[in-house]
């Protein structure tokens, strides 16, 4: 990738991060997950992708379309909600790693 | 709460921190995306786009789909829990390019992980880079291919370096079936403002938050002229032809080249639209179009009055395969929006007795882009005229990136006699083309050479 793209390589790969959103008691129940930007380090702020809320949202999801709605607070989804926020790699050993479900996914020959 | 963030840019494979568990401080859209994606997505357009994150043809029920149209523009603000160590303010912060600083064509680079946070060893932050392909307001599209999971991931610009321009809104994006090859984003800055009014309406410690979030960096666009797209995009325009449009480009401040596809008839009255510097709407006449057994589907449309200030491009007289280009067409949006540009590589160069007569590119061509001129990106030069991209008639799925154009070395010539002495001769010749040409066209294998008769 062209030098013109160092920085902006860097300042991706450390602002980048996922985030999965599961119930409370049924982490395995099915999560949902997107990815997302770091922005501001300390304290930790992240912003990702609403869709992974629709399912907690205590109003459901019509209440996206209502037209002056610009945001809704924190409190909009159920008590149950779950989030975790993973980023960069460090030294951690693999085994701390909470094993998810792989997607199907397989890498035919071409 | 400090977020140890990895050592940049290192091997990808190594082992993750473990996750950090966060709370939901805001859910927030932008209310000008979601105006522009009704305007561009939304009545008659709606039945032909799809964007959930699965293939038109995947099994996702109704009320889930329904789910994701509607949060499609919706983003989240999470705080996310101190962890144990103590952790440093480390890494480049973010910096937020103001709306309208990022032009048409800029290349960007957007890093999000597929499949979220099921394989994040192996995808977490994966990289896709390619170029604003077409905006309206916050609503942005590029042809950067993103994945589902990458939702919410950034997009940055190579200038300013590393500012953040937007989140990726909808990774997969499908219009009559047809995967488009485009990603949906939505402006950062925008965004951001509206997370800062909307911390502003909470309790005071969530308030103070906002003093965190990250700065728009250089002028703000109001203050400069709208950033322009690249120059030699200004010579693509939007042809009308009766109820038919297409793509066409200025070959002369009088001539539009586009297909005979798009402008069938000769004496046909076109409308043609020229965007850039300004938007006008130019009435012309077919004055030649290529009759239908002729492989190279081509019409030239004079026009009544000289196009002003609009560049017309040098036509290249070389091709080098594996070179950068650009297309720009009226794809994707019609005439509800200015040309898109989509990148890619000249990826083959068809010649017959060494002549090139078909030029094949990896951009993303869409319909509606027809008539489309090719350019080479660094020199700005003409390279082409595009005509179709590939369909496969077994299985019916659309290749946005396998396309075909005709070389301006096939047009340049006539185009140059008509345009100096008004003599149609070198474009009738256009109807001769020889069967070999005919057989690239056709898709066919070149017919070997006719063992010749010992007799």
């Amino acid at each position: 990738m062209g030098r013109q793209w160092g920085p902006s390589m860097r300042t991706a790969e450390q602002a980048g991060c996922v985030v999965s959103a599961s119930r409370a008691g049924q982490p395995t129940a099915g999560s949902w997950s997107c990815s997302g930007v770091i922005l501001s380090r300390s304290p930790g702020l992240v912003l990702c992708h609403g869709g992974i809320f629709t399912p907690f949202l205590r109003a459901g999801s019509g209440c996206l379309t209502a037209a002056a709605t610009a945001f809704l607070p924190g409190d909009s989804c159920s008590d149950d909600l779950r989030l975790h926020v993973q980023w960069g790699p460090t030294a951690e050993s693999p085994a701390g790693r909470a094993e998810l479900g792989r997607p199907g996914l397989c890498t035919p020959q071409c | 709460a400090g977020l140890e963030p990895g050592p940049s840019s290192s091997p990808r494979g190594r082992p993750l921190q473990p996750p950090r568990p966060a709370e939901l401080l805001l859910l927030l859209s932008c209310p000008a995306f979601r105006a522009h994606f009704v305007r561009l997505f939304g009545g008659e357009a709606a039945e032909h786009w799809h964007f959930v994150s699965a293939a038109p043809d995947d099994e996702v029920s109704e009320e889930e789909e329904e789910d994701q149209l509607r949060a499609l523009g919706w983003f989240a603000l999470l705080r996310v829990h101190p962890g144990q160590e103590a952790e440093e303010e480390r890494g480049p912060a973010v910096a937020v390019a103001p709306l309208g600083t990022v032009p048409k064509g800029a290349p960007l680079l957007a890093c999000g992980s597929p499949f979220g946070a099921f394989c994040p060893d192996i995808f977490l932050n994966t990289l896709s880079r390619g170029v604003l392909s077409n905006s309206a307001g916050p609503l942005l599209l590029t042809d950067a291919r993103c994945l589902p999971g990458t939702e919410g991931g950034g997009v940055f610009a190579a200038r300013p370096a590393g500012a953040l321009v937007a989140l990726v809104a909808a990774p997969l994006c499908w219009k009559a079936r047809e995967w488009v090859g485009l990603t949906l984003l939505c402006a950062a800055a925008p965004l951001l403002q509206a997370a800062r009014m909307a911390l502003a309406s909470l309790p005071p410690d969530s308030a103070a938050l906002a003093a965190l979030l990250p700065p728009e960096v250089g002028t703000p666009p109001n203050l400069l002229l709208q950033v322009p797209g690249p120059p030699w995009a200004a010579a693509a325009m939007l042809v009308e032809c009766g109820t038919v449009w297409g793509s066409g480009v200025a070959v002369a401040p009088h001539l539009v080249v586009t297909c005979r596809h798009v402008a069938p008839r000769e004496a046909a009255k076109v409308l043609v639209h020229s965007i850039t510097p300004k938007s006008v709407a130019i009435w012309g006449c077919v004055v030649f179009a290529t009759q239908e057994t002729s492989p190279y589907d081509i019409a030239v449309v004079r026009l009544e009055e000289d196009l002003d200030g609009v560049p017309i491009p040098v036509p290249a007289e070389h091709f080098h395969e594996g070179e950068v280009v650009s297309v720009v067409g009226f794809g994707i949006f019609g005439q509800a929006c200015g040309p898109s540009v989509t990148s890619g590589i000249l990826s083959a160069v068809v010649q017959v007795d060494d002549t090139p007569v078909m030029l094949q590119t990896t951009c993303a061509v869409h319909s509606g882009s027809s008539g489309g001129p090719i350019f080479s990106t660094h020199s700005g030069d003409l390279l082409g005229i595009v005509t179709s991209n590939t369909r496969d008639n077994n299985t019916g799925a659309t290749y946005p990136h396998l396309n075909f154009s005709i070389p301006i070395t096939v047009l340049q010539p006539a185009l140059q006699r008509y345009s100096q002495t008004g003599d149609l001769g070198g474009l009738h010749e256009l109807d001769h083309a020889t069967e070999p040409v005919r057989v690239v066209w056709r898709l066919q294998r070149p017919l070997p050479q006719a063992p010749r008769s010992k007799l």
